[in-house]
């Protein structure tokens, strides 16, 4: 069965289907991939991260991959589950990723919204937010991306249970926020986390909850750039790049503020390919150009990591 | 399983503050049931929204009255839906 590999990887699947494919890199590698349950969803489905690493060691500096923390955004997690074969296939061939793996770990969270990820496959297509039921109101489900502990409640965010950026009752009471918080405080040593969204080919940074610039503005700036030129070599996608809050607008309680303002220096927020044509419907025909192209972003990031290690 | 028969998801083109102010305006009412697909934003980037059947008129007219330019990417999303949904069947059946 693992040789045969009838995973498709120019294919959206299900949420059952990418675990399974996870637990096969895992098989597959055992010494490079391990398939870690770091928690569970509201509705109790299991949130898996696969671990790529070259040696024990329990806080090896590490990098963090988000993907799929709004639901209907496929592309982001079939670009992650694309990516997580990409590392263990090119590990040892390729010096980039090889190099980067013997000094780091990398985490990958190919679906970080698993509810609303099977709420989008059963019932909604366009389902963002989570599944948690509100006390208050019959509308379902926080913006898990306005939930995190980082100016939150802030602006960009409503109080609204039924509005689409709903923060929530209180920071972390998303039970899949929470579970990456926790996971990555008790770690202790993260020095990246790059959380993967559509659509609209941005590359963004700190800080998404003020105009403020964040003490590493420049650094961040001159690695998106960077991050940019590398994505658009492959086939001319070319992304804007710039802080969360004047790139786009003012959105706090973020994944990637949080990230930052908790010790992560390198947080980036990647909006994946944006044709003008489906939105987020991104036809399955795109998925390995668009993954090909992210992946080479992604490098050109660790590897800045892998060199300015702090 | 929603569907979403009829609906549109139009493209529309912001240029300035003013014209953020109008979009908004249309967006922030809860009339129309409109779903924003991308928000308005600081460099005006185009902003998608997702047209529900019933309201393609009014807010056909609404952008018509404001000088709102607007294209629409997907005629048919319930098309595009089952599309995508008959492409992941095959390919679990293979």
């Amino acid at each position: 069965e693992r040789s045969n590999n009838n995973f498709n990887y120019g294919a959206y699947h299900s949420l059952e289907a990418i675990y399974h494919e996870m637990d096969n890199i895992a098989g597959e590698f055992p010494d490079l991939a391990h398939r870690l349950k770091i928690g569970h969803s509201f509705e109790n489905r299991s949130m898996y991260v696969l671990k790529f690493g070259t040696a024990e060691g329990r806080r090896r500096p590490a990098v963090w991959l988000n993907a799929g923390i709004h639901s209907r955004e496929w592309i982001s997690q079939a670009t992650a589950i694309w990516t997580a074969r990409k590392i263990v296939s090119d590990y040892g061939k390729d010096p980039a990723i090889t190099s980067i793996l013997e000094k780091m770990d990398i985490f990958l969270l190919p679906v970080a919204n698993p509810d609303g990820y099977v709420y989008t496959q059963t019932k909604n297509r366009l389902w963002r937010k989570t599944r948690s039921l509100n006390s208050r109101s019959p509308c379902i489900g926080a913006d898990p991306n306005r939930n995190w502990n980082s100016s939150f409640a802030g602006a960009g965010t409503s109080n609204n249970p039924c509005s689409e950026v709903y923060h929530g009752p209180h920071a972390n009471s998303e039970v899949e926020v929470k579970s990456v918080v926790d996971f990555i405080q008790q770690h202790g040593n993260f020095k990246c986390f790059i959380d993967l969204h559509s659509y609209s080919q941005l590359l963004m940074y700190p800080y998404g909850y003020t105009v403020n610039k964040a003490p590493d503005a420049e650094e961040l700036d001159e690695v998106a750039r960077c991050a940019a030129k590398a994505l658009a070599s492959l086939s001319g996608t070319k992304y804007q790049v710039g802080p969360i809050c004047t790139t786009v607008y003012p959105a706090s309680g973020s994944s990637t503020d949080w990230a930052y303002d908790n010790g992560i220096k390198y947080a980036f927020t990647f909006e994946l390919r944006d044709t003008g044509h489906y939105g987020f419907l991104l036809p399955a025909n795109q998925i390995i150009p668009t993954a090909e192209e992210t992946w080479l972003g992604l490098k050109t990031i660790m590897e800045h990591v892998r060199d300015h290690l702090y | 399983r929603e569907k979403f028969f009829g609906d549109q998801v139009f493209r529309i083109n912001v240029r300035g503050g003013d014209e953020i102010s109008k979009l908004s305006q249309l967006l922030n009412s809860d009339n129309f049931k409109l779903d924003v697909w991308k928000s308005p934003s600081a460099f005006s980037h185009p902003v998608d929204v997702l047209v529900p059947s019933v309201s393609l008129q009014p807010v056909k007219s609404f952008l018509k009255s404001q000088a709102l330019q607007y294209s629409v990417t997907i005629a048919d999303l319930q098309a595009l839906l089952d599309k995508e949904d008959e492409e992941m069947q095959h390919n679990e059946g293979q």
